[in-house]
């Protein structure tokens, strides 16, 4: 009979909805440790899969779409909604002040930008404001060798002199250079003389990018310490080191989401060519592996 | 009184979300909640009041006997090995404080009364060879180096040849910083393993690393054979969770740790200091 057939093609339909249910809590559970197992802080984390499976149950799967490509096209969405509207550091003069956690890749991504500029056309100077780590002195100027881009530093500077160099280094180097990159030595949100050293710092530049460097390897300090970071120089974007190796980047999203500032570029390599401009759909696509 | 079976599960959520916080890696929390699967159904309390504090116990106790022998005594190996000079290579991650950790090393041997020679094993990176030279200015202790891009191998050959003809108790190789994933890299690593033939491995990692840090461990004792680990930048506010997930995961014991840029900021590992700082 009509009422029959009906009840049969209702049932099936509300065990079909009970399976995709079923199915959907368990992809959603994967999806889980996947951002965790990527380093994705934990509260990051939830929230998320929170958001992905409220979508993914009440959202409905576009036409043929099996309900696993349902929940990925959600998870990636919610992914390109943390990571913000992408941009460039723009092809014009200006000052760009790298910070960061200890050795993240500053020093080296100093290098890197300067060859990516001077590559396109512009002159670039690079200013040692690391006055703390032993041959940080050396360190760049090698790699300002290495360029052929000028220098500016102090081999027997003071722990104190890291704003009066990047005073006198930012007089000297910009009326011959198009773009200035100060490098700052490592620190941490808990050394208040060193935050206070990089406030200092940024004062004297009046830099046009804040950068934040952060290592692909690190952990549930991304968040914490991006924050405070922000909080004393106010990043206006961040790169991400490291990207040649096994690590899925996972703290960078919560450097994004606690900056409010884009990835800008990835480190690809420990040679100054290694530098690509930031590719979100690849960085999707290995985050969830 | 016991804790109600239907909370179990809860509260195992709520355990692994502690670990994850504190950087340990996915497959070790995941080992301690499976752990505490067993253990939180034995718990008998007088008072409701006293389950949070039962459960904190026995998770400590757990993370405990995942530590038991896991501290490597650096100082008491030194005194036991009774050959001279003993070499000892560091090997690791690119920035994760090889360089630092040997300098902290070589003041912590001369504080005992041991002397060292330093090997300037990495021989490609900018200023590594200036760096770690001016470590052995300001420590007073002898630096045995090539020129830059000369064979690393050749140079830890040349530090223990000096080390023997001087009698020094100790040579700290360096080696450069490298991704386990770069099969060439490794491959050199092994190389100047072979050559070196160190008396013991020590892979530095650093605390500020999520679940990479198990991924490195492996790799690198796969390579070279690591014997411990020494966890860098403790003092970052790291919760120190790769320790354990190395000392675990990878069967390594921690010899020390590393919580500062200054030479006295190297302390020996502590299970029980590290667990505090986990459930701080
Ligand atoms: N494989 C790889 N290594 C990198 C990358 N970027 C930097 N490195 C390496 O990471 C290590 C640390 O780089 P540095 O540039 O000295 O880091 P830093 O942030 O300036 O360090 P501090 O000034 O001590 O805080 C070096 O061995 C670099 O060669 C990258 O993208 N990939
Ligand atoms: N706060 C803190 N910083 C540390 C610690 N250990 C190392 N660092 C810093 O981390 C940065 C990198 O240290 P290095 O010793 O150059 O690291 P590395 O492993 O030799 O680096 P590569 O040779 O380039 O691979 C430096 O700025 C160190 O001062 C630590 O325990 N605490
Ligand atoms: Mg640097
Ligand atoms: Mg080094």
């Amino acid at each position: 009979s009509l009422s029959e057939n009906l009840r049969d093609t209702l049932a099936k339909v509300a065990n079909a909805n009970r399976v995709d249910e079923d199915l959907i809590e368990e992809i959603v559970r994967e999806i889980q440790r996947a951002l965790l197992q990527a380093d994705v802080n934990v509260k990051l984390a939830l929230q998320m899969t929170r958001s992905i499976k409220e979508r993914a149950l009440e959202e409905e799967p576009a036409a043929g779409a099996s309900p696993r490509e349902h929940v990925i096209r959600i998870v990636h969405d919610e992914l390109v909604q943390v990571l913000g509207e992408s941009r460039e550091i723009e092809l014009k003069p200006q000052t760009i002040m790298l910070v960061g956690l200890y050795g993240q890749g500053k020093t080296t991504t100093a290098g890197k930008l300067a060859q990516y500029f001077q590559q396109r056309g512009l002159q670039v100077g690079l200013v040692a404001a690391d006055v703390h780590r032993p041959a940080a002195y050396d360190q760049l100027q090698q790699i300002s060798d290495q360029v052929d881009a000028p220098f500016y530093g102090d081999k027997e500077a003071g722990d104190d002199d890291a704003a009066k160099i990047v005073d006198e280094g930012l007089a000297e180097l910009r009326d011959r250079t198009d773009i200035q990159i100060v490098d700052t030595s490592g620190r941490h949100s808990l050394e208040d003389d060193l935050i206070q050293e990089m406030e200092d710092v940024f004062e004297v530049a009046d830099p046009d990018e804040k950068i934040l460097v952060i290592d692909a390897t690190v952990g549930q300090q991304a968040g914490p310490q991006a924050e405070a970071f922000n909080d004393a120089v106010d990043v206006s974007g961040v790169i991400l080191t490291k990207i040649d190796g096994s690590a899925k980047g996972g703290g960078a999203l919560s450097a994004v989401s606690e900056t409010g500032a884009p990835i800008v570029f990835v480190g690809t390599g420990e040679d100054l060519a290694d530098i690509e401009t930031f590719d979100a759909e690849r960085f999707i696509s290995r985050l969830l592996g | 009184y016991q804790i109600d079976p239907e909370r179990v599960e809860d509260l195992l959520w709520d355990l692994e979300l502690v670990l994850l916080e504190a950087d340990v890696a996915q497959e070790v929390a995941r080992e301690l909640r499976d752990e505490m699967e067993r253990r939180l159904p034995r718990i008998r309390v007088d008072a409701k009041s006293e389950v949070p504090q039962a459960v904190e116990s026995e998770l400590t106790s757990a993370i405990r006997s995942l530590l038991e022998g896991r501290s490597f005594k650096f100082d008491e190996w030194l005194l036991t090995e009774d050959e001279r000079p003993l070499t000892v290579m560091f090997v690791g991650v690119n920035g994760t404080g090889k360089t630092t950790t040997i300098a902290r090393v070589a003041h912590r041997m001369k504080e005992l009364g041991f002397s060292s020679v330093l090997a300037a094993g990495d021989t490609y990176r900018a200023g590594a060879i200036e760096q770690l030279k001016q470590h052995g200015d300001k420590l007073g202790v002898r630096v045995v180096n090539h020129e830059p891009g000369s064979d690393a191998a050749a140079v830890a050959f040349d530090a223990i040849d000096h080390a023997e003809s001087r009698k020094k108790d100790l040579v700290l190789v360096d080696t450069a910083g490298r991704m386990q994933t770069d099969s060439n890299l490794m491959d050199e690593l092994a190389k100047i393993d072979r050559v070196a033939d160190p008396d013991l491995t020590i892979f530095v990692g650093d605390s500020l690393a999520g679940n990479d840090a198990i991924e490195q461990a492996k790799e690198f004792d796969k390579a070279v054979g690591v014997d411990a680990s020494v966890l860098t930048k403790v003092d970052t506010d790291a919760k120190g969770g790769a320790a354990l997930s190395i000392a675990h995961a990878v069967g390594k014991p921690v010899a020390y740790l590393g919580v500062g840029e200054g030479y006295d900021d190297l302390i020996p590992f502590d299970p029980d200091w590290m667990i505090e700082r986990i459930f701080e």
